[in-house]
């Protein structure tokens, strides 16, 4: 079934057959597409088999026909728009960043509480009153949110997002957030990025 | 077996536990952990038994005997020390961010090629050139690297990091990067989770 990880692999599987288109390819086996994500290539077969993609046993699979099945499944093929709440650190980081237009998302307006964060224009984008994102949202038909505010705000400002009708949210406050019904949370924690590096190098160490 | 997704899970029991013994609470059955994580029960007791951890049928888990153990599977019982390679917008909102050293992880550097970064200091950490990296690592002992620069430098930054015997990183370039055998990298591709967001929220709008 289609959890997180099996659309992060679909994620995986789309930046790596483009790099193969730009170096020529036309046609891709399993194991080749396997072994450049490392993954398996039963994963793989089980993987695009979920979503009806088939290759043939003796040719593989054409490369630009799984870009497009692949660019259909993730979005591609239309402009994601995206609000952020939060401008600090990671609000400015995430705004400022040239690589999400590059994937067809676009951050069209960061909102704060914090007025010294008013009349900023960064990338084009106007830093605004939290006020605003109810009207914003329902304005723009925008289904995406980022949430860039601290731990003591995140449920609230969440709750916000959603009644304004956002569906699907990527949060960075090192919480754990109730969803409420019909909303995806998509939560990266930083904190436990490291930690996991921190337990695979000690683990290592031991050996 | 310990992977990735059961470290995760480790990190996001040891925030419930703490916020448990917070509100007062001494002992926790495997099902009230299992809720507060998104977890199920037979989840919770499968990843504690690979670490040797059991609780008791009737009397359920000591929250502080639980707590302990994750601190010292998760390496919290001693200050765990990370550079940082590429002082841009993401280089600089992780040096500011005030939450690591929360957690026991204090960047003690950061390194890029950029003159205009160097002599800076933020929150106490010195910009220092990229030729600084090794002989910094080799001073201090430092297993941990992060990766903050472009994706095309990213490559032979991580073997720079390796060479100066860093032996985890975690890597925000969006590209595959060929890993040396020893060392361990974790990709977090901020485009890939506002993919998997938006699958979610157009998958559910048409069920
Ligand atoms: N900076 C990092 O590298 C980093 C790393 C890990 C986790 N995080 C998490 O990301 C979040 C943002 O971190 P940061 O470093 O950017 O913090 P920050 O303090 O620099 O920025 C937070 C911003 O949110 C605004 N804000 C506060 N309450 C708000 C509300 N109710 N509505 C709208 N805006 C509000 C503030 O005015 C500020 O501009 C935090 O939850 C933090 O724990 C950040
Ligand atoms: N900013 C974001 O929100 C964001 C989101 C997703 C992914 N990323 C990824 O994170 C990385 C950093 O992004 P950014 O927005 O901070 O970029 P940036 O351009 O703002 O910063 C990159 C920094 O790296 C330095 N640098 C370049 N080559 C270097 C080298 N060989 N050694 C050391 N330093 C070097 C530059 O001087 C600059 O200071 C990129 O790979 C980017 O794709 C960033």
């Amino acid at each position: 079934h289609t959890n997180k990880n099996c659309i992060q692999r679909m994620s995986r599987y789309r930046n790596a057959l483009n790099r193969f288109k730009g170096l020529g390819f036309s046609k891709i086996f399993s194991n080749y597409l396997a072994d450049a994500v490392g993954s398996t290539s039963s994963q793989v077969r089980k993987d695009f088999s979920l979503f009806g993609i088939y290759g043939s046993k003796r040719g593989g699979y054409s490369i630009d026909c799984l870009i497009e099945q692949l660019n259909e499944i993730l979005g591609k093929n239309e402009l994601q728009k995206v609000v952020l709440a939060g401008f600090g650190n990671m609000g400015a980081a995430l705004v400022r960043y040239k690589g999400f237009s590059k994937e067809g998302i676009s951050i069209l307006a960061a909102f704060d509480i914090d007025p010294a964060k008013y009349n900023k224009r960064i990338n084009n984008i106007e830093v605004l009153p939290l006020d605003r994102l109810q009207p914003f949202v329902q304005e723009h038909q925008i289904k995406i949110g980022i949430l860039g505010v601290p731990e003591i705000a995140a449920q609230h400002v969440l709750d916000l997002m959603v009644a304004a009708g956002i569906r699907g949210v990527l949060n960075f406050a090192p919480i754990q957030l109730k969803c409420p019904a019909g909303c995806v949370v998509n939560s990266v924690t930083l904190e436990h990025e490291l930690e996991n590096v921190i337990y695979f190098v000690n683990a290592n160490e031991k050996t």
